[in-house]
């Protein structure tokens, strides 16, 4: 039986809409459901596996864009013998870098990791501050300069300090910054110039929308992203900005953030991502 | 005034003569594009793009309006009419305002911006600082109030909220009082029930949803559960100083009936707007 194109294009036209209200960017959408097209349009489907077929076929397209990453965290931690491990926390403003970083932290202490957190956010009020309150209420190292300091000095800073006492990883928060503000994403190149972090990480907003596609392509050309962090998946969101980012960077996702407090923090998992967003 | 995307879809049907109805599917597929990738709900994309089809085939354009010209105002009477026919912000002369939104919309941030926007007018203002959860969500208000001389009234050690607005509305008495609170979403429900509570004890004048310009489809989900819990008065949309186009706005304001007053435009105090529907229809269209 020759595959009946108006019904696959109608059934297709659901899958659509279904992405686009799951929050995946517009052009990836155009991808997925084009290359499934080109795939499924000349096959031989029987009516009765038409609907299994299509979701068979969107499931191993959305397979080829999100997987779980090769090497886990601290995988990746152990593979580098020289300590510390840099790594760098980025992002738009308001995605949760600061309070991600203190999961993090906690996450690597209870794993009986040692880390030192950089205050490379030199600017916005209240950023020392607030973790301040994180690294004591941790027990975690915190260095930090005076308001307005440089950021990249700060990074050094701590590094040169976790090199000293053996410290196994440094946490670099920086400020958010918008990716179409070119001063903010030179001063990002500029720290990771100095600190020559072992991980990026790309910390993205779940609730984003396409412009996730934008924020991921220019931060990505401006430094190289290693990974992401989707947070405030708790807040009842299908998360297809995880699909445009890693369209986007080809890197994958590390951790969803799933609340405000320490433990809130999840591995990914792509298998069960994709099962939800083909409801 | 419409973005090069939509300029290139309308140049098609100016181009053609008569009115061809496969022409105006594709013009419309071209606009439903343009809305999608600007974050505009998909139900309501397909809501608008049926009007704009039905419309601009029964409809004789105004006399001097070509067939381009037409479809161009069907689409900006669409949006508009979206937007709600707000009649323009007018000054307060005594207010209590109170923000709400998600977690890093850009609420404290906006509160300060808005206490300057009121006292540069004249109208004196302070505000209380009711987020008792984000570490160090006091010393943010104060030191970006600092500069301005506006007076925070806040008890960092004190995790009461309620408490908090009820001794600092009986310590402050300017004319304005602003109202910053912690970043909550719909699933969150303890923290609904302390912005109910915060909302009886404050008895504000205006309630203001904050949205962060890049939020996907989730903002008219969003907007409802705040509107159906405290009531929203008025709309206000930050960081549109990124890429971000904002359609969630125009599901924020269909679901709270609610008229956005303010736009965010960057990270300084001075970096607020006050709402241009014009200006900002074109920048959903790109
Ligand atoms: N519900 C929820 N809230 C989160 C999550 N991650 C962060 N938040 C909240 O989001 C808000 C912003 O978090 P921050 O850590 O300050 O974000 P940031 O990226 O450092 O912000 P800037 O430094 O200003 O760019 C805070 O209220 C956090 O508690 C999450 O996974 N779930
Ligand atoms: N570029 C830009 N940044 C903004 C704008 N509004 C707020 N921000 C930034 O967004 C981040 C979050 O702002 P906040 O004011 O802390 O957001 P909030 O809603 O109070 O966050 P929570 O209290 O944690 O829920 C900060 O880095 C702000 O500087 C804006 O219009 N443009
Ligand atoms: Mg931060
Ligand atoms: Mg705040």
């Amino acid at each position: 039986v020759i595959l009946d194109e108006k019904k696959l294009d109608e059934i297709l036209d659901d899958f659509e809409i279904s992405l686009l209200e799951s929050d995946v960017a517009i052009s990836v959408v155009d991808k997925i459901i084009g290359d499934i097209k080109s795939e499924l349009y000349s096959k031989k489907i029987r009516k009765s596996e038409l609907d299994s077929t299509i979701k068979n076929a969107l499931r191993k397209s959305l397979q080829d864009v999100i997987k779980n990453p090769e090497k886990s965290f601290e995988e990746m931690m152990e593979e580098k013998t020289e300590k510390p491990f840099v790594i760098a926390f980025v992002g738009i403003n308001g995605t949760g870098k600061t309070t991600t970083i203190a999961k993090i932290a906690k996450r690597l202490k209870d794993r009986g990791y040692s880390c030192v957190i950089s205050a490379s956010d030199t600017f916005r009020a209240g950023a020392v501050e607030q973790l301040e309150t994180h690294s004591k209420k941790l027990g975690v190292k915190l260095i930090k300069h005076s308001k307005g300091a440089d950021p990249a000095a700060v990074a050094f800073d701590a590094i040169k300090h976790a090199r000293a006492k053996g410290i196994d990883t440094v946490l670099i928060d920086t400020a958010g910054r918008m990716e179409t503000n070119t001063n903010l994403m030179d001063e990002m190149k500029k720290i990771i110039r100095v600190a020559k972090p072992d991980l990026i990480l790309f910390v993205g907003d779940a609730l984003t929308g396409n412009s996730a596609l934008e924020q991921a392509e220019k931060f990505n050309s401006a430094v190289g992203i290693g990974g992401v962090i989707l947070t405030k998946a708790d807040a009842d969101v299908k998360g297809g900005a995880a699909l445009s980012i890693a369209e986007a960077t080809g890197r994958q996702i590390f951790f969803l953030g799933t609340g405000q407090e320490y433990d809130d923090l999840e591995a990914f998992d792509a298998g069960k991502f994709i099962e939800e967003i083909l409801g | 005034k419409l973005g090069d995307s939509l300029s290139g879809v309308l140049r098609k049907i100016s181009r053609a003569g008569l009115i061809d109805e496969r022409l105006v599917k594709e013009v419309i597929k071209d606009i439903q594009r343009a809305l999608l990738s600007a974050d505009v709900n998909v139900k309501l994309v397909m809501k608008i793009s049926k009007k704009i089809q039905e419309r601009a085939l029964k409809e004789k354009p105004k006399a001097g309006l070509g067939r381009k010209e037409h479809i161009i105002t069907i689409l900006y009477e669409e949006l508009s009419n979206l937007l709600g026919s707000s009649k323009n912000y007018s000054l307060p002369n005594k207010s209590r305002i109170l923000m709400v939104g998600l977690q890093g919309s850009g609420k404290t941030t906006t509160t300060v911006k808005l206490a300057r926007y009121f006292s540069k007018r004249g109208l004196s203002t302070s505000i209380i600082a009711a987020d008792t959860y984000r570490p160090a969500a006091y010393e943010q208000l104060f030191q970006l109030a600092e500069p301005f001389k506006i007076r925070i009234y806040g008890e960092p050690e004190n995790k009461n909220a309620i408490e908090i607005v009820k001794y600092g509305l009986q310590e402050l008495n300017t004319s304005i009082v602003i109202l910053d609170t912690a970043g909550r979403h719909r699933k969150e429900e303890e923290l609904f029930k302390e912005m109910r509570e915060i909302n009886k004890k404050f008895k504000p004048d205006e309630k203001f949803l904050v949205i962060d310009s890049n939020i996907g489809q989730q903002a008219g989900a969003q907007a409802k559960a705040f509107h159906e819990s405290i009531g929203i008065t008025g709309v206000i949309l930050t960081k549109l100083d990124g890429s971000a186009r904002g359609g969630g706005a125009l599901s924020a304001v269909a679901e709270t009936g609610a008229p956005v007053r303010f736009i965010g435009v960057g990270e300084k105090m001075g970096d607020l707007e006050v709402f241009n529907p014009e200006r900002f229809i074109s920048r959903i269209l790109g």
